[in-house]
């Protein structure tokens, strides 16, 4: 039955992209069935995916005003057992839309009802913000990813997304719980990276990912060529951790 | 006369805060009066220079919501020609008790207009979003200056920036022109850098700043202190880089 995991964090530039698309494509490899879903305005989780929704295309967009239903938008991807949602222009002006609707917080979760039980995974990809997109992403899902880069900035911020969170669980989505806390761009050469990953350790004692991603200047050339890691250079260190965090993904699955 | 440079590109982690914090205080160590306004809620433009808005204390926040003037946000950091006016964790929710006010567009601008008289150069530093706080900064803005990563996905963002950008000289702001494009952690040896970084002078011909900032360690250490890169480690490459882009600022202000 269709686990709904959302990848956020407000702080910009984390690797919530790299790593929806790659984890996703990971877990389809492994055959898994993945749906992603591009929540962001900039469309970056598409073109990663070397998919891009063109100006009469049906989005996201249209699923969040229910102007149609969720089987209408979805796409195949080159990978067999993934499928996207693909993200729109229109997407930027969504938020102020929305704002006036009635259960404007629910818009996405009502419109994939119908669809999350034809995949084991949904992964929403969400924009650095922490506004009614997100906030959508959060309550449609049955847990959060949050992909931290391992600098100074990114641990700032995580009070507020926590805070956010807690406010979703009370407000909005009784069973949003952590899927886990994911470091990326990792550089073990670096004082600051060993520093903040002993800081989000003790932050989120035994939710720290034992796969940590590397900085690998692979992963940010795929998205380029719109493929995932594992299209572009299976052999590399990036493709080699998404697909060890994907068995993480899974062996945490079936143990609980 | 103070001139307002946003620092904006809704693409994240590409580089804006860094950028306005550390071209503030080159500009202020050349004796320029510089306002840096931080404009999101993330509040790490503050942060960088090593200061927060407490609790009970006013912020930029209140300024949009007319409750106060700009004189009262505004606090000395520790150079001497630099001045701040924080971000609050209430910016969090001021987009959405903005959209339905009396030219919620203009807020920041209509608040500066007593102040600008007294700085040579005011920064306004950016949210990754094109919502309403950005809006409000592009609105107030004599120029924007907008920071690339050089990577694939910075480089997709672009159509959009631009895209707002045109509805905003359009619609709200006729005298918004473009400061300048600053090519952020670049390094050299990676074919990507190369080629994001010949895109965008092949888009913005004469626009791409000569100098250009490459990926430095103690830019993002410098943070953690509560310091600029001048007062952390003023002989590495990346202060004297910003250095030289403040130069590179400065003249091209003469030539005008
Ligand atoms: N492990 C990595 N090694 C090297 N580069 C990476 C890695 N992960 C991501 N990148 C690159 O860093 C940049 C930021 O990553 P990405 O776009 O995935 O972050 P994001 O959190 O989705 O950003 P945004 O906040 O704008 O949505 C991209 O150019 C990407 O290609
Ligand atoms: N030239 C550089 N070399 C190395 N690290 C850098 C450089 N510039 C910025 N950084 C680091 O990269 C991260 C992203 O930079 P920064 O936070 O300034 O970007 P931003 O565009 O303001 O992000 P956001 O979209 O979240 O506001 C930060 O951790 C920062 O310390
Ligand atoms: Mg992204
Ligand atoms: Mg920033």
């Amino acid at each position: 039955m269709g686990r709904v995991i959302t990848v956020a964090n407000q702080k910009g530039g984390v690797g919530k992209t790299t790593t929806a698309v790659n984890l996703s494509a990971s877990l389809a490899v492994a055959e898994k069935r993945v749906l992603l879903i591009d929540m962001d305005p900039q469309a970056n989780a598409g073109s990663g995916l070397g998919i891009t929704a063109g100006d009469g295309e049906k989005t996201v967009y249209e699923l969040l005003l229910s102007q149609c239903t969720a089987r209408e938008v979805v796409r195949n991807s080159e990978i067999k057992f993934l499928d996207l949602i693909p993200s729109g222009r229109r997407l930027v002006g969504a938020e102020i839309e929305l704002v006036n609707e009635m259960a404007r917080e629910y818009r996405l979760s009502k419109g994939l009802e119908s669809l999350k039980a034809e995949y084991d995974y949904v992964f929403i990809d969400c924009p650095p913000s922490l506004g009614l997109l997100t906030v959508n992403a959060l309550a449609a899902a049955d847990t959060v990813l949050i992909p931290i880069q391992c600098e100074y900035y990114a641990l700032e911020g995580l009070t507020q997304l926590l805070n956010t969170v807690r406010l979703i669980q009370k407000n909005l989505n009784r069973n949003l719980t952590l899927e886990g806390v994911l470091l990326t761009m990792y550089d073990r050469r670096l004082n600051l990276c060993r520093q903040v990953a002993e800081e989000a350790r003790a932050h989120f004692p035994e939710k720290v990912y034992r796969s940590v991603i590397p900085r690998n200047v692979r992963l940010s050339e795929a998205p380029s060529f719109g493929k995932p890691i594992l299209l572009y250079d299976v052999t590399c260190l990036g493709a080699r951790c998404y697909l060890k965090l994907a068995r993480e993904v899974i062996e945490n699955d079936e143990a609980s």
